[in-house]
């Protein structure tokens, strides 16, 4: 379904948290490019999905979304 | 399956752990049950032996918390993360802890998590394995509520264990059947097994495997039956589902109790509602309906509930029409109609299948509407009809759909 703005940014927020979590997603404090954050998480996200065997897109559709929302384990899946 | 950065394990076959604390959600017997279960399932399938200790310093310290519980590991309220434990070393080293704000049980329900799956998983980690990628798997980072009454490690388990510990000395000791029965739920059929309470030695039968997957392209391939879910298609044989999603090209591979744990392998025959987001899962004399993963309360229901007479005690097939709201239920050489709207058998049924579906002369196993035509399934042959003129159009082979 459509998502509502707010929503997505929530989202986000969301999936950051989620991949700083389990998949070692540092967020670059002093980085000045937006771009280049979404762009490092888009990264992230391609390794969860590659994880959970789901389609590889870097975007985070809903199926990658309900995944996150799972209830887990609180150890990281992937260690650098 | 993966272990942590340098592989740390333990470097002795005696561990011991401690149990700190409780949750109230369960009886105290319940939480040491369920622990001493977790740590046996390991314990059959490497050199390691665990004991309990009750006060001191134990290598597997195990403790309930919620929140912030003093390390850097915050618990985040309900759902999320359930729990966490560390690899093995001294310290805090295979301590493992669990999120007190979870509602902890001893069975499988969608309300709760089960405390011996959760144990088990964690207790994979104090031990030294890290997450696997491999659904299914104990060591799978997700959740998954599943049947736990016979539980066996999943093969990816115990070669990643084994990596680490090598097999048991001896052969295996089986899990005895001393506990109680789990899951008295009220979803199991008449003939579910009835365990005994009372303890019993282990014996040497190893709990019988159920068969392996059939190949997809098997020509022989036959299915006890088919639905269409949510857009997917579902084909059910014994306790396998193979998966079509008009999404992903591959054929996906899962079992019944992954998805609905409670529910019993071998369906007789399943058919999707649409409109209600409803499937109905036949077995026996008995059918359920589930909604996605939950399954609606109330279940399992007689099949006389929905008209047939007395005398039918199990159904081959059941296909719905999705234009006309009519389903029709398939039985030897016969078929019912079912009214969706009125909820009410159509009359003038059973007729013969072959007086209305010409050339199809035989029973039917599994019954599909997809794309404006039924596919009837007979052992490993499936047969196009055109469901307006309920004519033949073509036979293929059952497995069609995988891509073959």
């Amino acid at each position: 379904f459509p998502v509502v703005p707010e929503k997505e940014k929530e989202d986000i927020q969301f999936a950051q948290k989620y991949l700083e979590n389990f998949y070692d997603f540092k967020e670059e404090k002093h980085s000045l490019f937006r771009a280049q954050k979404l762009d490092r998480m888009a990264d992230k996200i391609r390794e969860m999905q590659s994880f959970f065997g789901l389609e590889v897109t870097g975007q985070l559709n809903r199926k990658t979304l309900d995944m996150m929302k799972q209830p887990r384990c609180g150890i990281p899946d992937i260690r650098s | 399956y993966s272990t942590f950065p340098h592989s740390p394990k333990w470097k002795k076959e005696d561990v011991t752990y401690r149990i700190l604390n409780y949750t109230p959600d369960m009886l105290q017997a319940d939480v040491e049950e369920a622990i001493a279960r977790a740590f046996q399932l390991w314990s059959s399938v490497t050199p390691l032996r665990f004991t309990r200790l009750y006060g001191g310093q134990a290598d597997i310290m195990i403790s309930f918390a919620a929140g912030f519980h003093g390390d850097f590991y915050s618990f985040d309220g309900p759902g999320g993360t359930l729990a966490h434990a560390y690899p093995p070393s001294s310290g805090i080293g295979g301590d493992a802890h669990f999120d007190e704000d979870e509602n902890w049980t001893k069975f499988t329900t969608h309300s709760g998590f089960n405390l011996f799956l959760v144990a088990a998983h964690e207790l994979g980690h104090s031990l030294g394995l890290g997450h696997s990628n491999v659904f299914g798997a104990l060591m799978y980072p997700v959740y998954m509520a599943r049947d736990t009454r016979d539980y066996q490690l999943h093969q990816d388990d115990i070669d990643g264990i084994q990596a680490l510990y090598g097999p048991p000395r001896e052969s295996p000791v089986l899990p005895t059947k001393a506990f109680p029965p789990q899951e008295p739920t009220e979803l199991t059929t008449a003939e579910a097994p009835t365990e005994t309470s009372s303890r019993e030695e282990t014996t040497e039968n190893t709990p019988s495997k159920p068969p392996s997957r059939p190949e997809d392209c098997d020509p022989h391939l036959t299915f006890d039956a088919i639905t269409t879910l949510r857009g997917e298609i579902l084909f059910f044989k014994g306790s396998y589902v193979w998966r079509k999603s008009p999404y992903f090209s591959e054929i996906e591979h899962d079992t019944i109790s992954s998805f609905w744990p409670s529910l019993v392998a071998g369906f007789d025959a399943a058919y999707e509602v649409d409109k209600t987001d409803r499937v109905l899962f036949f077995k026996d004399n008995q059918y359920w309906a589930v909604s996605g993963y939950s399954i609606e309360s109330g279940f399992p229901k007689p099949i006389q509930n929905l008209g047939f007479p007395t005398n039918i005690r199990k159904i081959d097939a059941a296909v719905h029409d999705h234009n006309t709201k009519k389903t029709y239920f398939f039985v030897g050489n016969k078929y019912w109609s079912y009214n969706e709207n009125t909820k009410s058998m159509e009359r003038g049924y059973p007729r013969k299948i072959a007086a209305d579906f010409h050339g199809i002369g035989h029973t039917v196993d599994a019954a599909l509407q997809k794309n404006g035509y039924f596919y009837f399934f007979h052992g490993s042959n499936q047969y196009e009809v055109d469901i307006k003129r309920k004519k033949l159009i073509r036979t293929m082979k059952s497995n069609s759909w995988f891509n073959c």
